[in-house]
């Protein structure tokens, strides 16, 4: 997976991801994977005003009722990214079997509850790295203000390392996260930051938009073989749209 | 870099635009309500695609049974066994979700934790 939070030189942000999966299970990403993404619009009554209304978009895939994507209008968005540690979800399942870990959050129903609970970056930002849950992973999240955006490193209980956009900082106008750590070089047989990296410079911050960031997630080898779908979310003005995405011919596997 | 021809190539060296902001509807949109009760919220959703579910699922079956033939009652109960500790509305949720696919829940509760198998 890949995903990246840019802002533009007028304080806009966009955050964008590919979904990367099915590695080694055998599923045909054409008739299995993509006929079963969809979007979803969660709805609920407001307990001040008692409207039915629009609460937080996400992308699924049918029948999971956790979120790896999701956008909550007018204050943030997430994606989430696989983390490989020793410590992983194997634990975090073990744990919670056998009871010493009865408060532990699967992973995509923290990033659901964050999105149902939470209206801003901060608290939002909060939840996701102080709260125990059961595998590690990168949260991966964006704002509505200029400068939010960032990379949650989360272990079983805690924050390992998070970095941030800084836009005092002429280099910093994006982050972009793959499955390592920031911190750590990529495996060369699976790098897609450095193409990323590459693409997003020949970009440029002036261009940061929804064709601009959607381009350099469809560019080798940030899109490969496993890439289900693109998802470009914009916070400030609610758009959220999933692009069905293939690598037709010689593409990098993963 | 990897090997040609599977070498890195940003594509907007190419001036090239590959985005139609028209391909967004090829993704369908439904709306799940917070306020039904959590064993009905996606009873549409499940309803449509039930097959596609259970596609997905078989692949997997498909992936283990010739390795460990025995393996599918031995899912069945382990997942089942969590669904049950699983707090609410996701406990609920996954009931709805089994009963309108016909699905055992333990292969529901497998596809819905599948993130922290993954990590394994």
């Amino acid at each position: 997976c890949t995903s990246i939070i840019a802002q533009d030189p007028n304080g806009h942000l966009v955050h964008a991801r590919n979904l990367d999966f099915g590695l080694f299970l055998g599923w045909d990403h054409e008739n299995h994977l993509r006929k079963m993404v969809i979007n979803i619009n969660w709805i609920r009554t407001d307990p001040l005003t008692g409207k039915k209304g629009l609460l937080f978009k996400s992308n699924n895939f049918a029948g999971y009722i956790g979120i790896y994507n999701g956008l909550r209008p007018k204050a943030f968005s997430i994606t989430a990214n696989e983390r490989f540690m020793a410590e992983g979800g194997y634990v975090g399942m073990l744990s919670y079997l056998f009871g010493e870990d009865p408060n532990g959050r699967w992973m995509s129903w923290l990033t659901r509850e964050t999105l149902i609970n939470f209206d801003n970056y901060a608290d939002a930002k909060k939840h996701l790295s102080e709260t125990p849950m059961l595998s590690p992973v990168y949260y991966i999240l964006g704002g509505v203000n200029p400068g939010e955006g960032c990379i949650i490193h989360r272990s079983l209980n805690g924050t390992d390392l998070t970095t941030s956009l800084n836009p005092s900082d002429p280099e910093s106008w994006y982050v972009l996260e793959t499955n390592y750590d920031q911190n750590v070089e990529v495996l060369f047989v699976d790098d897609r930051r450095t193409p990323g990296n590459k693409c997003m410079q020949k970009l440029g911050q002036q261009n940061v938009n929804f064709a601009g960031i959607y381009n350099v997630l469809s560019s080798r080898t940030t899109l490969n073989k496993l890439t289900t779908y693109t998802v470009m979310m914009s916070v400030e003005d609610s758009k959220f749209e999933t692009h069905l995405q293939r690598c037709d011919g010689l593409c990098w596997p993963f | 870099d990897l090997p040609a021809p599977y070498t890195d190539h940003c594509i907007l060296n190419d001036g090239v635009n590959k985005y139609d902001p028209m391909n967004q509807f090829d993704v369908p949109w439904f709306e799940v309500d917070l306020d039904a009760d959590p064993y009905h919220r996606w009873d549409e959703i499940s309803g449509i695609y039930a097959d596609n579910i259970n596609g997905l699922l078989g692949v997997i079956k498909d992936l283990i049974l010739p390795i460990f033939p025995d393996a599918l009652p031995f899912i069945d109960t382990l997942f089942a066994d969590i669904g049950e500790k699983l707090p609410n509305p996701y406990r609920e949720e996954i009931h709805g979700i089994a009963d309108v696919t016909g699905i055992p829940i333990g292969q529901i509760v497998m596809y819905n934790v599948f993130y922290e198998i993954f990590t394994v």
